[in-house]
Protein backbone atom coordinates (compact mmCIF):
# COMPACT_ATOMS: atom_id res chain seq x y z
CA UNK A 1 0.00 0.00 0.00
CA UNK A 2 1.22 3.06 -0.78
CA UNK A 3 2.29 5.65 2.10
CA UNK A 4 1.25 8.98 2.01
CA UNK A 5 3.44 12.22 4.44
CA UNK A 6 2.74 15.56 4.42
CA UNK A 7 6.43 17.63 5.26
CA UNK A 8 4.90 20.72 6.99
CA UNK A 9 5.96 23.60 9.45
CA UNK A 10 4.39 27.19 8.52
CA UNK A 11 7.91 28.79 10.02
CA UNK A 12 9.53 29.81 7.20
CA UNK A 13 13.11 28.56 5.57
CA UNK A 14 13.73 25.53 7.98
CA UNK A 15 14.36 22.99 5.42
CA UNK A 16 11.02 21.64 4.52
CA UNK A 17 11.64 21.70 0.44
CA UNK A 18 15.68 20.45 0.78
CA UNK A 19 14.14 17.44 2.96
CA UNK A 20 11.78 16.43 0.68
CA UNK A 21 14.17 16.41 -2.37
CA UNK A 22 16.66 14.83 -0.52
CA UNK A 23 14.88 12.62 1.40
CA UNK A 24 12.83 12.14 -1.71
CA UNK A 25 16.11 11.04 -4.02
CA UNK A 26 17.59 8.85 -0.78
CA UNK A 27 14.29 6.42 -0.99
CA UNK A 28 14.42 6.08 -4.50
CA UNK A 29 17.63 4.84 -4.71
CA UNK A 30 17.12 2.66 -2.30
CA UNK A 31 14.31 1.11 -5.06
CA UNK A 32 11.32 2.53 -3.89
CA UNK A 33 9.33 4.22 -6.30
CA UNK A 34 8.66 8.01 -5.24
CA UNK A 35 6.15 10.71 -6.17
CA UNK A 36 6.89 14.22 -4.42
CA UNK A 37 4.32 16.66 -4.97
CA UNK A 38 5.23 20.72 -4.59
CA UNK A 39 2.40 22.34 -2.86
CA UNK A 40 4.30 25.54 -2.89
CA UNK A 41 3.07 28.37 -5.59
CA UNK A 42 6.93 29.43 -4.88
CA UNK A 43 8.07 26.39 -6.59
CA UNK A 44 11.33 25.66 -4.91
CA UNK A 45 10.93 21.78 -4.93
CA UNK A 46 10.01 22.23 -8.34
CA UNK A 47 13.10 24.14 -9.25
CA UNK A 48 15.38 22.24 -7.09
CA UNK A 49 14.51 18.96 -9.21
CA UNK A 50 15.53 21.36 -12.77
CA UNK A 51 11.59 21.32 -13.37
CA UNK A 52 10.72 24.60 -15.05
CA UNK A 53 7.72 25.49 -12.86
CA UNK A 54 4.23 25.90 -14.72
CA UNK A 55 5.83 23.83 -17.90
CA UNK A 56 2.92 21.32 -18.52
CA UNK A 57 0.27 20.58 -16.28
CA UNK A 58 0.73 20.43 -12.57
CA UNK A 59 -0.41 21.06 -8.84
CA UNK A 60 -2.61 23.70 -9.86
CA UNK A 61 -4.43 21.38 -12.32
CA UNK A 62 -4.38 18.57 -10.01
CA UNK A 63 -6.34 20.61 -7.46
CA UNK A 64 -8.65 22.22 -10.05
CA UNK A 65 -9.96 18.92 -11.82
CA UNK A 66 -8.30 19.93 -15.42
CA UNK A 67 -5.54 17.07 -15.49
CA UNK A 68 -5.11 13.57 -13.80
CA UNK A 69 -2.06 12.93 -11.81
CA UNK A 70 -0.65 10.55 -14.30
CA UNK A 71 -0.40 13.96 -16.49
CA UNK A 72 0.79 16.20 -14.18
CA UNK A 73 3.51 13.94 -12.75
CA UNK A 74 6.98 14.27 -14.51
CA UNK A 75 10.10 11.73 -13.84
CA UNK A 76 13.08 13.40 -12.82
CA UNK A 77 15.34 10.38 -11.54
CA UNK A 78 15.42 6.12 -11.43
CA UNK A 79 12.33 5.77 -9.32
CA UNK A 80 11.80 9.52 -8.77
CA UNK A 81 8.48 11.22 -9.98
CA UNK A 82 7.82 15.01 -8.68
CA UNK A 83 3.75 16.99 -9.69
CA UNK A 84 5.82 20.08 -10.13
CA UNK A 85 4.04 23.12 -9.06
CA UNK A 86 3.47 27.46 -10.58
CA UNK A 87 2.76 30.43 -9.56
CA UNK A 88 -1.01 29.51 -10.34
CA UNK A 89 -1.29 27.91 -7.15
CA UNK A 90 -1.42 30.57 -5.18
CA UNK A 91 -4.85 31.31 -6.88
CA UNK A 92 -5.96 28.04 -6.50
CA UNK A 93 -5.90 28.82 -2.78
CA UNK A 94 -8.68 31.81 -3.29
CA UNK A 95 -10.21 29.68 -6.09
CA UNK A 96 -10.82 26.64 -3.70
CA UNK A 97 -12.60 28.49 -1.02
CA UNK A 98 -15.85 28.33 -1.86
CA UNK A 99 -16.13 24.98 -3.72
CA UNK A 100 -17.85 21.91 -2.10
CA UNK A 101 -15.22 19.33 -0.51
CA UNK A 102 -11.98 21.20 -1.10
CA UNK A 103 -10.03 19.75 1.30
CA UNK A 104 -10.68 16.29 -0.12
CA UNK A 105 -9.54 17.24 -3.83
CA UNK A 106 -5.95 16.17 -2.79
CA UNK A 107 -7.30 13.06 -0.94
CA UNK A 108 -9.18 11.41 -4.04
CA UNK A 109 -6.31 11.66 -7.04
CA UNK A 110 -4.08 9.99 -4.00
CA UNK A 111 -6.56 7.27 -3.07
CA UNK A 112 -6.38 6.80 -7.03
CA UNK A 113 -2.41 5.99 -7.42
CA UNK A 114 -2.41 3.16 -4.80
CA UNK A 115 -0.72 0.80 -7.81
CA UNK A 116 1.88 3.01 -8.72
CA UNK A 117 3.91 4.46 -6.19
CA UNK A 118 5.40 2.94 -2.75
CA UNK A 119 5.82 6.45 -1.01
CA UNK A 120 3.45 9.90 -1.95
CA UNK A 121 5.51 13.36 -0.03
CA UNK A 122 3.87 16.37 -0.13
CA UNK A 123 5.73 19.69 0.15
CA UNK A 124 4.06 22.37 1.83
CA UNK A 125 4.36 25.80 1.86
CA UNK A 126 4.98 27.73 5.10
CA UNK A 127 1.11 28.65 5.98
CA UNK A 128 -1.51 26.85 7.50
CA UNK A 129 -3.85 27.83 4.73
CA UNK A 130 -5.84 25.94 2.46
CA UNK A 131 -3.24 24.19 0.39
CA UNK A 132 -1.41 22.95 3.17
CA UNK A 133 -5.14 22.17 5.16
CA UNK A 134 -5.27 20.06 1.92
CA UNK A 135 -2.08 18.04 2.41
CA UNK A 136 -3.27 17.45 6.05
CA UNK A 137 -6.62 16.00 4.33
CA UNK A 138 -4.91 13.50 2.23
CA UNK A 139 -2.13 12.21 3.56
CA UNK A 140 -2.14 9.45 6.52
CA UNK A 141 1.19 11.19 8.16
CA UNK A 142 2.87 14.25 9.06
CA UNK A 143 6.53 14.50 9.20
CA UNK A 144 7.84 18.26 10.24
CA UNK A 145 11.04 19.79 9.92
CA UNK A 146 12.42 21.82 12.47
CA UNK A 147 15.09 23.95 13.27
CA UNK A 148 16.41 23.30 16.77
CA UNK A 149 16.08 27.14 17.81
CA UNK A 150 14.39 29.18 20.70
CA UNK A 151 11.51 30.22 18.57
CA UNK A 152 10.65 27.03 16.98
CA UNK A 153 8.73 25.04 19.61
CA UNK A 154 6.25 27.96 19.53
CA UNK A 155 5.37 27.61 16.06
CA UNK A 156 5.45 23.70 16.66
CA UNK A 157 2.08 24.49 18.89
CA UNK A 158 0.16 26.36 16.56
CA UNK A 159 1.42 23.64 13.99
CA UNK A 160 -0.07 20.56 16.12
CA UNK A 161 -2.98 22.74 17.13
CA UNK A 162 -3.81 22.27 13.54
CA UNK A 163 -3.04 19.08 12.86
CA UNK A 164 -5.43 18.05 16.00
CA UNK A 165 -8.44 19.84 14.67
CA UNK A 166 -7.86 18.34 11.15
CA UNK A 167 -7.88 14.73 12.88
CA UNK A 168 -10.82 15.34 15.05
CA UNK A 169 -13.08 16.86 12.09
CA UNK A 170 -12.23 15.36 8.95
CA UNK A 171 -8.97 12.69 8.42
CA UNK A 172 -9.10 10.52 11.94
CA UNK A 173 -6.51 8.37 11.03
CA UNK A 174 -4.05 11.57 10.80
CA UNK A 175 -0.83 10.91 13.19
CA UNK A 176 2.29 13.06 13.41
CA UNK A 177 5.13 10.11 12.95
CA UNK A 178 8.08 12.14 13.32
CA UNK A 179 10.62 15.80 13.73
CA UNK A 180 13.55 15.90 11.86
CA UNK A 181 16.14 18.17 13.22
CA UNK A 182 17.16 20.29 10.29
CA UNK A 183 19.84 22.89 10.04
CA UNK A 184 21.73 21.54 12.87
CA UNK A 185 24.38 23.42 14.65
CA UNK A 186 26.50 19.62 16.37
CA UNK A 187 28.27 20.70 19.69
CA UNK A 188 25.83 23.99 20.52
CA UNK A 189 24.14 24.28 23.42
CA UNK A 190 21.12 25.76 21.80
CA UNK A 191 20.17 22.77 19.92
CA UNK A 192 20.87 20.51 22.50
CA UNK A 193 18.45 22.75 24.93
CA UNK A 194 16.09 23.11 22.24
CA UNK A 195 15.80 18.71 21.93
CA UNK A 196 15.81 18.50 25.36
CA UNK A 197 12.83 21.00 25.74
CA UNK A 198 11.46 19.25 22.52
CA UNK A 199 11.38 15.88 24.16
CA UNK A 200 10.02 17.05 27.59
CA UNK A 201 7.03 18.29 25.38
CA UNK A 202 6.68 15.09 23.51
CA UNK A 203 7.01 12.77 26.52
CA UNK A 204 3.64 14.88 28.42
CA UNK A 205 1.73 13.12 25.37
CA UNK A 206 2.66 9.97 25.50
CA UNK A 207 -0.51 7.59 25.68
CA UNK A 208 -3.07 10.46 25.22
CA UNK A 209 -5.65 10.44 22.33
CA UNK A 210 -3.68 13.06 20.51
CA UNK A 211 -2.52 12.50 16.84
CA UNK A 212 1.17 13.15 18.18
CA UNK A 213 1.00 10.77 20.90
CA UNK A 214 3.86 8.79 18.93
CA UNK A 215 5.85 10.91 17.36
CA UNK A 216 9.19 10.59 17.98
CA UNK A 217 12.41 12.97 17.20
CA UNK A 218 14.24 11.23 14.44
CA UNK A 219 17.73 10.50 15.54
CA UNK A 220 19.07 11.12 12.21
CA UNK A 221 19.55 14.96 12.14
CA UNK A 222 20.60 17.06 9.01
CA UNK A 223 23.35 19.04 9.63
CA UNK A 224 24.17 22.45 8.47
CA UNK A 225 26.21 22.01 5.51
CA UNK A 226 26.62 24.38 2.52
CA UNK A 227 26.71 21.73 -0.05
CA UNK A 228 22.62 21.56 0.53
CA UNK A 229 22.54 25.18 -0.01
CA UNK A 230 24.34 25.08 -3.34
CA UNK A 231 23.09 22.07 -5.24
CA UNK A 232 19.62 23.52 -6.35
CA UNK A 233 20.76 26.32 -8.17
CA UNK A 234 22.17 23.33 -10.44
CA UNK A 235 18.81 21.68 -9.80
CA UNK A 236 20.78 18.41 -8.51
CA UNK A 237 19.98 16.72 -5.32
CA UNK A 238 22.56 16.60 -3.03
CA UNK A 239 23.67 12.42 -4.66
CA UNK A 240 24.33 14.15 -7.69
CA UNK A 241 26.15 17.06 -6.71
CA UNK A 242 28.34 16.30 -3.69
CA UNK A 243 27.80 12.45 -2.86
CA UNK A 244 30.24 11.96 -0.26
CA UNK A 245 29.50 15.61 1.46
CA UNK A 246 27.67 15.52 4.78
CA UNK A 247 24.29 16.25 3.58
CA UNK A 248 24.32 13.22 1.26
CA UNK A 249 25.06 11.05 4.76
CA UNK A 250 22.60 12.62 6.61
CA UNK A 251 20.04 12.15 4.02
CA UNK A 252 20.51 8.85 3.63
CA UNK A 253 20.29 8.00 7.02
CA UNK A 254 17.07 9.83 7.49
CA UNK A 255 16.09 7.63 4.31
CA UNK A 256 16.86 4.40 6.82
CA UNK A 257 15.25 5.78 9.89
CA UNK A 258 12.22 7.08 7.74
CA UNK A 259 11.30 3.75 6.17
CA UNK A 260 11.48 2.32 9.61
CA UNK A 261 8.68 4.83 11.19
CA UNK A 262 7.02 5.82 8.38
CA UNK A 263 6.89 2.63 5.90
CA UNK A 264 7.68 -0.34 8.07
CA UNK A 265 7.30 -3.40 6.35
CA UNK B 1 13.49 64.84 11.75
CA UNK B 2 12.08 61.07 12.27
CA UNK B 3 13.88 58.53 9.87
CA UNK B 4 11.23 55.91 9.33
CA UNK B 5 12.33 52.12 7.88
CA UNK B 6 10.21 49.31 7.41
CA UNK B 7 12.03 45.69 7.35
CA UNK B 8 10.77 43.36 4.79
CA UNK B 9 11.24 40.19 3.35
CA UNK B 10 8.43 37.63 2.65
CA UNK B 11 10.65 34.86 2.94
CA UNK B 12 10.73 33.12 6.08
CA UNK B 13 13.87 32.71 8.44
CA UNK B 14 15.87 35.54 6.70
CA UNK B 15 17.06 37.58 9.86
CA UNK B 16 14.52 40.46 9.72
CA UNK B 17 13.19 40.24 13.57
CA UNK B 18 17.21 39.48 14.38
CA UNK B 19 18.19 42.65 12.45
CA UNK B 20 15.59 44.81 13.79
CA UNK B 21 16.26 43.89 17.40
CA UNK B 22 20.28 44.12 17.49
CA UNK B 23 20.66 46.82 14.60
CA UNK B 24 17.48 48.96 17.22
CA UNK B 25 20.01 48.47 20.14
CA UNK B 26 23.61 49.20 18.20
CA UNK B 27 21.62 52.51 17.37
CA UNK B 28 20.54 52.72 20.42
CA UNK B 29 23.72 52.95 22.05
CA UNK B 30 25.06 55.39 19.66
CA UNK B 31 22.72 57.62 21.56
CA UNK B 32 19.74 58.04 19.34
CA UNK B 33 16.23 57.68 20.29
CA UNK B 34 15.23 54.36 18.84
CA UNK B 35 11.34 53.28 18.43
CA UNK B 36 10.92 49.39 17.44
CA UNK B 37 7.48 48.53 16.20
CA UNK B 38 6.46 44.43 16.09
CA UNK B 39 4.21 43.85 13.39
CA UNK B 40 4.17 40.36 13.43
CA UNK B 41 1.36 38.47 15.03
CA UNK B 42 4.29 36.01 15.86
CA UNK B 43 5.57 38.57 18.46
CA UNK B 44 9.16 37.18 18.10
CA UNK B 45 10.66 41.06 18.41
CA UNK B 46 8.42 41.35 21.33
CA UNK B 47 9.91 37.95 23.07
CA UNK B 48 13.37 38.83 22.00
CA UNK B 49 13.41 42.09 23.89
CA UNK B 50 11.78 40.51 26.32
CA UNK B 51 8.26 41.74 26.91
CA UNK B 52 5.32 39.63 27.05
CA UNK B 53 2.90 39.80 23.80
CA UNK B 54 -0.56 41.10 24.34
CA UNK B 55 0.71 42.29 28.35
CA UNK B 56 -1.29 46.15 27.91
CA UNK B 57 -1.78 47.82 24.72
CA UNK B 58 0.51 47.23 21.84
CA UNK B 59 0.94 47.20 18.07
CA UNK B 60 -3.14 45.86 17.83
CA UNK B 61 -4.83 48.34 20.03
CA UNK B 62 -2.57 51.29 18.10
CA UNK B 63 -3.88 49.65 14.31
CA UNK B 64 -7.68 49.70 15.68
CA UNK B 65 -7.91 52.81 17.13
CA UNK B 66 -7.62 51.53 20.63
CA UNK B 67 -4.50 53.15 21.87
CA UNK B 68 -2.17 56.20 20.98
CA UNK B 69 1.15 55.49 20.36
CA UNK B 70 2.65 57.04 23.84
CA UNK B 71 0.09 54.04 25.36
CA UNK B 72 1.14 51.27 23.66
CA UNK B 73 4.77 52.11 23.19
CA UNK B 74 7.74 50.54 26.07
CA UNK B 75 11.15 51.34 26.98
CA UNK B 76 12.95 48.37 27.10
CA UNK B 77 16.04 49.82 27.09
CA UNK B 78 18.09 53.59 27.17
CA UNK B 79 16.86 55.21 23.94
CA UNK B 80 15.32 51.68 23.19
CA UNK B 81 11.19 51.71 23.24
CA UNK B 82 9.04 49.26 21.35
CA UNK B 83 5.53 48.68 20.52
CA UNK B 84 4.63 45.25 21.21
CA UNK B 85 2.80 42.70 19.16
CA UNK B 86 0.47 39.67 20.09
CA UNK B 87 -1.30 36.87 18.49
CA UNK B 88 -4.22 39.58 18.31
CA UNK B 89 -3.02 41.38 15.59
CA UNK B 90 -3.30 38.44 13.17
CA UNK B 91 -7.17 39.00 13.61
CA UNK B 92 -5.94 42.63 12.52
CA UNK B 93 -5.31 41.60 9.45
CA UNK B 94 -9.10 40.13 8.39
CA UNK B 95 -10.80 42.99 10.74
CA UNK B 96 -8.98 45.71 8.37
CA UNK B 97 -10.16 44.50 4.51
CA UNK B 98 -12.92 46.61 4.73
CA UNK B 99 -11.90 49.25 6.87
CA UNK B 100 -11.55 52.92 4.57
CA UNK B 101 -7.87 54.39 4.58
CA UNK B 102 -6.99 50.92 5.99
CA UNK B 103 -3.73 51.13 4.80
CA UNK B 104 -3.16 54.99 6.01
CA UNK B 105 -3.66 53.99 9.71
CA UNK B 106 0.25 53.33 10.49
CA UNK B 107 1.28 56.18 8.95
CA UNK B 108 -0.78 58.49 10.93
CA UNK B 109 0.71 57.31 13.86
CA UNK B 110 4.11 57.97 12.77
CA UNK B 111 3.34 61.30 11.37
CA UNK B 112 2.21 62.42 15.17
CA UNK B 113 5.58 61.00 16.82
CA UNK B 114 7.88 63.31 15.15
CA UNK B 115 9.32 65.15 18.17
CA UNK B 116 9.77 61.86 20.04
CA UNK B 117 12.09 59.65 18.00
CA UNK B 118 14.99 60.14 16.07
CA UNK B 119 14.57 56.35 14.09
CA UNK B 120 11.75 54.42 13.72
CA UNK B 121 12.01 50.70 12.45
CA UNK B 122 8.90 47.92 11.76
CA UNK B 123 9.87 44.34 11.81
CA UNK B 124 7.76 42.67 9.54
CA UNK B 125 5.97 39.33 9.31
CA UNK B 126 6.76 36.56 6.37
CA UNK B 127 4.37 37.82 3.96
CA UNK B 128 2.95 40.46 2.00
CA UNK B 129 -0.70 40.62 3.34
CA UNK B 130 -2.33 44.16 4.98
CA UNK B 131 0.33 44.62 7.78
CA UNK B 132 3.38 44.57 5.54
CA UNK B 133 1.20 46.64 3.30
CA UNK B 134 0.40 49.31 6.31
CA UNK B 135 4.41 49.64 6.99
CA UNK B 136 5.15 49.86 3.45
CA UNK B 137 2.24 52.57 3.02
CA UNK B 138 4.00 54.50 6.67
CA UNK B 139 7.69 54.65 5.79
CA UNK B 140 9.82 56.47 3.98
CA UNK B 141 12.40 53.71 3.89
CA UNK B 142 12.72 50.01 3.49
CA UNK B 143 15.82 48.25 4.25
CA UNK B 144 15.58 44.39 2.88
CA UNK B 145 18.07 41.54 5.08
CA UNK B 146 18.56 38.62 2.67
CA UNK B 147 19.82 35.02 3.27
CA UNK B 148 22.71 34.97 0.55
CA UNK B 149 20.96 31.61 -0.95
CA UNK B 150 20.08 30.55 -4.06
CA UNK B 151 16.28 30.89 -4.22
CA UNK B 152 16.56 34.64 -2.11
CA UNK B 153 16.77 36.94 -5.43
CA UNK B 154 13.34 34.96 -6.68
CA UNK B 155 11.73 36.35 -3.88
CA UNK B 156 13.35 39.78 -3.97
CA UNK B 157 11.78 40.10 -7.37
CA UNK B 158 8.21 39.35 -6.11
CA UNK B 159 8.66 41.59 -2.75
CA UNK B 160 10.18 44.62 -4.72
CA UNK B 161 6.70 44.63 -7.07
CA UNK B 162 5.13 45.60 -4.28
CA UNK B 163 7.25 47.77 -3.76
CA UNK B 164 6.92 49.62 -6.55
CA UNK B 165 2.89 49.16 -6.62
CA UNK B 166 2.59 50.95 -3.38
CA UNK B 167 5.09 53.70 -4.93
CA UNK B 168 3.13 54.03 -7.42
CA UNK B 169 -0.18 54.70 -6.07
CA UNK B 170 0.04 55.06 -2.25
CA UNK B 171 3.44 56.36 -1.04
CA UNK B 172 5.26 57.90 -3.94
CA UNK B 173 8.11 59.21 -1.68
CA UNK B 174 8.53 55.31 -0.38
CA UNK B 175 12.69 54.09 -1.39
CA UNK B 176 14.38 50.90 -0.74
CA UNK B 177 17.61 52.48 0.20
CA UNK B 178 19.64 49.11 1.61
CA UNK B 179 19.86 45.21 1.37
CA UNK B 180 21.69 43.62 4.33
CA UNK B 181 23.07 40.12 3.89
CA UNK B 182 22.13 38.39 7.04
CA UNK B 183 23.46 34.58 8.08
CA UNK B 184 26.48 35.29 5.62
CA UNK B 185 28.36 32.00 5.38
CA UNK B 186 31.82 33.88 4.74
CA UNK B 187 34.11 32.11 2.41
CA UNK B 188 31.47 29.95 0.23
CA UNK B 189 30.87 30.31 -3.51
CA UNK B 190 27.54 30.38 -2.99
CA UNK B 191 27.45 33.48 -0.90
CA UNK B 192 29.59 35.13 -3.65
CA UNK B 193 27.53 33.64 -6.35
CA UNK B 194 24.09 35.16 -5.03
CA UNK B 195 25.98 38.70 -4.22
CA UNK B 196 27.18 39.07 -7.80
CA UNK B 197 24.28 38.10 -9.22
CA UNK B 198 22.44 40.99 -6.82
CA UNK B 199 24.79 43.29 -7.47
CA UNK B 200 23.99 42.87 -11.53
CA UNK B 201 20.53 43.10 -10.82
CA UNK B 202 20.74 46.57 -9.06
CA UNK B 203 23.44 47.75 -11.19
CA UNK B 204 20.71 47.28 -14.15
CA UNK B 205 17.97 49.83 -12.10
CA UNK B 206 20.34 52.16 -12.09
CA UNK B 207 19.48 55.97 -13.59
CA UNK B 208 15.80 54.57 -13.91
CA UNK B 209 12.35 55.69 -12.13
CA UNK B 210 12.23 52.62 -9.79
CA UNK B 211 11.99 52.74 -5.96
CA UNK B 212 14.87 50.49 -5.90
CA UNK B 213 17.21 52.77 -8.65
CA UNK B 214 19.89 53.63 -5.33
CA UNK B 215 19.72 51.03 -3.40
CA UNK B 216 22.97 49.65 -2.02
CA UNK B 217 24.50 46.82 -0.84
CA UNK B 218 25.41 47.51 2.94
CA UNK B 219 28.98 46.15 2.88
CA UNK B 220 28.46 45.29 6.24
CA UNK B 221 27.31 41.86 6.43
CA UNK B 222 26.16 39.73 9.02
CA UNK B 223 28.08 36.24 9.55
CA UNK B 224 26.48 33.54 11.31
CA UNK B 225 26.65 33.26 14.46
CA UNK B 226 25.13 31.01 16.85
CA UNK B 227 25.10 33.18 19.81
CA UNK B 228 22.26 35.47 17.73
CA UNK B 229 20.03 32.80 17.68
CA UNK B 230 20.63 32.11 21.68
CA UNK B 231 19.92 35.50 23.03
CA UNK B 232 16.09 35.77 21.99
CA UNK B 233 15.47 32.91 24.82
CA UNK B 234 16.96 35.21 27.70
CA UNK B 235 15.23 38.44 26.37
CA UNK B 236 18.45 39.71 25.71
CA UNK B 237 19.82 41.42 22.50
CA UNK B 238 23.42 40.17 21.40
CA UNK B 239 25.43 43.46 23.33
CA UNK B 240 23.44 42.19 26.54
CA UNK B 241 24.34 38.42 25.85
CA UNK B 242 27.65 38.62 24.16
CA UNK B 243 29.30 41.59 23.25
CA UNK B 244 32.78 40.57 21.65
CA UNK B 245 31.11 38.23 19.37
CA UNK B 246 30.81 38.20 15.69
CA UNK B 247 26.90 38.56 15.90
CA UNK B 248 27.59 42.11 17.90
CA UNK B 249 30.85 43.38 16.08
CA UNK B 250 28.39 42.51 12.73
CA UNK B 251 25.46 44.82 13.87
CA UNK B 252 27.35 47.55 15.80
CA UNK B 253 29.12 48.11 12.26
CA UNK B 254 25.69 47.63 10.63
CA UNK B 255 24.79 50.46 13.05
CA UNK B 256 27.54 52.98 11.51
CA UNK B 257 26.77 52.20 8.17
CA UNK B 258 22.81 52.28 8.36
CA UNK B 259 23.22 55.81 9.94
CA UNK B 260 25.05 56.51 6.63
CA UNK B 261 22.50 55.04 4.33
CA UNK B 262 19.04 55.65 6.04
CA UNK B 263 19.73 59.06 8.38
CA UNK B 264 22.13 61.16 7.00
CA UNK B 265 22.81 63.93 9.02
N1 LIG C 1 21.15 21.55 6.32
C1 LIG C 1 21.27 22.67 5.62
N2 LIG C 1 22.47 23.29 5.56
C2 LIG C 1 22.62 24.45 4.88
N3 LIG C 1 21.65 25.06 4.20
C3 LIG C 1 20.42 24.48 4.21
C4 LIG C 1 20.17 23.25 4.90
N4 LIG C 1 18.85 22.93 4.71
C5 LIG C 1 18.34 23.89 3.94
N5 LIG C 1 19.27 24.83 3.62
C6 LIG C 1 19.08 26.06 2.84
O1 LIG C 1 18.31 26.94 3.65
C7 LIG C 1 17.30 27.59 2.86
C8 LIG C 1 15.92 27.21 3.38
O2 LIG C 1 15.71 25.82 3.22
P1 LIG C 1 14.37 25.24 2.56
O3 LIG C 1 14.02 25.99 1.32
O4 LIG C 1 14.52 23.76 2.44
O5 LIG C 1 13.33 25.58 3.72
P2 LIG C 1 11.74 25.58 3.62
O6 LIG C 1 11.25 25.26 4.99
O7 LIG C 1 11.27 24.71 2.50
O8 LIG C 1 11.46 27.11 3.26
P3 LIG C 1 10.04 27.73 2.84
O9 LIG C 1 9.31 27.90 4.13
O10 LIG C 1 10.37 29.03 2.19
O11 LIG C 1 9.38 26.75 1.93
C9 LIG C 1 17.52 27.15 1.42
O12 LIG C 1 18.35 28.13 0.78
C10 LIG C 1 18.28 25.83 1.56
O13 LIG C 1 19.09 25.58 0.44
N1 LIG D 1 23.39 35.69 11.82
C1 LIG D 1 22.74 34.68 12.41
N2 LIG D 1 23.41 33.60 12.85
C2 LIG D 1 22.79 32.55 13.44
N3 LIG D 1 21.46 32.49 13.65
C3 LIG D 1 20.72 33.53 13.23
C4 LIG D 1 21.31 34.68 12.60
N4 LIG D 1 20.32 35.56 12.31
C5 LIG D 1 19.18 35.00 12.74
N5 LIG D 1 19.40 33.78 13.30
C6 LIG D 1 18.41 32.84 13.84
O1 LIG D 1 17.70 32.31 12.70
C7 LIG D 1 16.30 32.23 12.99
C8 LIG D 1 15.54 33.13 12.02
O2 LIG D 1 15.91 34.48 12.22
P1 LIG D 1 14.82 35.64 12.38
O3 LIG D 1 13.73 35.23 13.32
O4 LIG D 1 15.52 36.91 12.69
O5 LIG D 1 14.25 35.68 10.89
P2 LIG D 1 12.92 36.37 10.39
O6 LIG D 1 13.17 36.76 8.98
O7 LIG D 1 12.47 37.45 11.31
O8 LIG D 1 11.88 35.17 10.46
P3 LIG D 1 10.29 35.28 10.26
O9 LIG D 1 10.11 35.32 8.78
O10 LIG D 1 9.75 34.01 10.87
O11 LIG D 1 9.81 36.52 10.94
C9 LIG D 1 16.14 32.65 14.45
O12 LIG D 1 16.14 31.47 15.25
C10 LIG D 1 17.37 33.49 14.72
O13 LIG D 1 17.73 33.47 16.09
MG1 LIG E 1 9.98 25.14 0.93
MG1 LIG F 1 10.64 37.80 12.23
Amino acid sequence: AVHTIAVINQKGGVGKTTTVANLGAALAAKGKHVCLMDLDPQAHLTLTLGVEPGDGPGMYELLTGSAALGDAARDVRKNLTVVPSSIDLAAAEVELVSTVGREQILRDHLLKCERQYDIVMIDCPPSLGLLTLNALCAVQDVMIPLQPHFLALQGLGKLLETVSLVQKRINPSLKVRGIVLCMYETGTRLAGEVVADLEAFLSQSRGTAQPWSDARILSAVIRRNVKLAECPSHGQTIFDYEPSSNGAQDYAALAGEFLNIFAPP
